[in-house]
């Protein structure tokens, strides 16, 4: 069981606060506004209200106890983000992340000690746009600049076919992690004689040019 | 080449916007802030000021061409979310995707005709919940209720053995994808007679349960 420190309890706060209670740890969460503190909590077993950009008060929480520290005030107070950042860093908080909106905003919260940096509406806008640019790509993912999982209806050439015949993997270092068929049935691994009937959804990793060789994806 | 209409030009909308742009797409983005839509003028190929919760004005873009409309207004308007919403399924828009902050307001923009509403905020904080509870979840993505792929440090009991020894696939019927060593390089598929080394990374797939045997994750 660890403690968590959570600044800020907008969105991404609170879903940050919620899912770590919901698996047993002990959370902090604190904002500054009155109204949201009254709101969670009931929800989350400890909630202050405090400035998190005085320095004195976050003195008081015993911020190096903590296993992470979570930065979760929005653009909208983009000074105190940054200022909240920069003094739990200097208090010795284990482990920051902090959330932002632009990665200017982001390269910033890196300077003054953020050691994670996330995008939540930036990082979906990305996946969404990917969705809606491919009239077959469903969902994307990056695990790295050259690699990634994407998730698509089943090519037009792949249909009637098995995996074995298709030589997806010897040829393009394309693996097939899973079939959804048309009734959301996951099967994985795949069997390799199965063969690719129509409104199948495939889960697949690969490098980025293979995938758009395939034109799997193109972007 | 298709036409989208992005609605609201926050973070997440602009994304969604900046990304069909680069894929080569038509966007017209509109907004009822003077200053985004200054902001964005040359960013993004159209822009317009407008107030999506006039019936009128929403004639005079053709709805019913778009590809799809992304309605991005959030939830400090969320009046507007929704009945912007319903207006554009009037209008008969091909496909409608949208964004909320609740799972209430989610279920609203369903209702008045939201095809796919997205949580950027509270998935993304679900995520990162989820790898700070455990000490090894690197991270975690639902591919339904029962599958998932993670990502995580390898764990203790592997290190030393490959594949063919350990027999995840038929013990637990959990799948290896990838592995990226310490320095970040991806291997994938994995080489079956690869020994495991402390600071591996995996990107794995299975289901939930035997995850959940495998200590793998604690949720
Ligand atoms: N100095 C501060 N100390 C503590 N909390 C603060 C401080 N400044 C802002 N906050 C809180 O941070 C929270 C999140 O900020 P804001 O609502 O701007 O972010 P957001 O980007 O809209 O968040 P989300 O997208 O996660 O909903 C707010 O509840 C706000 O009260
Ligand atoms: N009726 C409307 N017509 C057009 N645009 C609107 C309307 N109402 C709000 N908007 C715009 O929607 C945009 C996004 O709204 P808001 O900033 O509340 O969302 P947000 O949740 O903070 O967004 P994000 O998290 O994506 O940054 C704003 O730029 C706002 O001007």
């Amino acid at each position: 069981k660890k403690s968590f420190l959570i600044i800020g309890l907008g969105r991404f706060g609170i879903n940050v606060a919620r899912t770590l209670t919901k698996a047993g740890h002990s959370v902090l969460g604190v904002d500054n506004d009155e109204d949201i503190i009254q709101k969670f909590s009931f929800e989350i077993d400890n909630v202050m209200k405090l400035d998190a950009t005085d320095s004195d008060v976050l003195d008081t929480l015993g911020v190096p106890e903590f296993e992470a520290v979570v930065i979760s005030i929005g653009e909208k107070y983009i000074q105190n983000s940054i200022l909240a950042t920069l003094l739990v860093k200097e208090k010795g908080a284990k482990h920051i992340i902090a959330k932002a909106g632009t990665k200017v905003q982001g390269k910033v919260l890196e300077k003054v000690g953020a050691d994670t940096v996330v995008f939540p509406e930036k990082d979906m806008g990305q996946r969404i746009g990917k969705a809606l640019s491919s009239s077959t790509l469903i969902d994307y993912i990056e695990l790295s600049k050259e690699v990634s999982i994407i998730e698509l209806k089943v090519p037009q050439f792949m249909l009637g076919k098995n995996l074995i015949e298709l030589n997806l993997r010897k040829k393009y270092a394309v693996t097939i992690i899973s079939i959804k068929d048309k009734d959301g049935n996951i099967k994985t691994p795949p069997s390799v004689d199965y063969k690719f009937t129509e409104f199948d959804v495939l889960t697949l990793i690969g490098e980025n040019e293979q995938l758009k060789k395939l034109h799997f994806i193109d972007f």
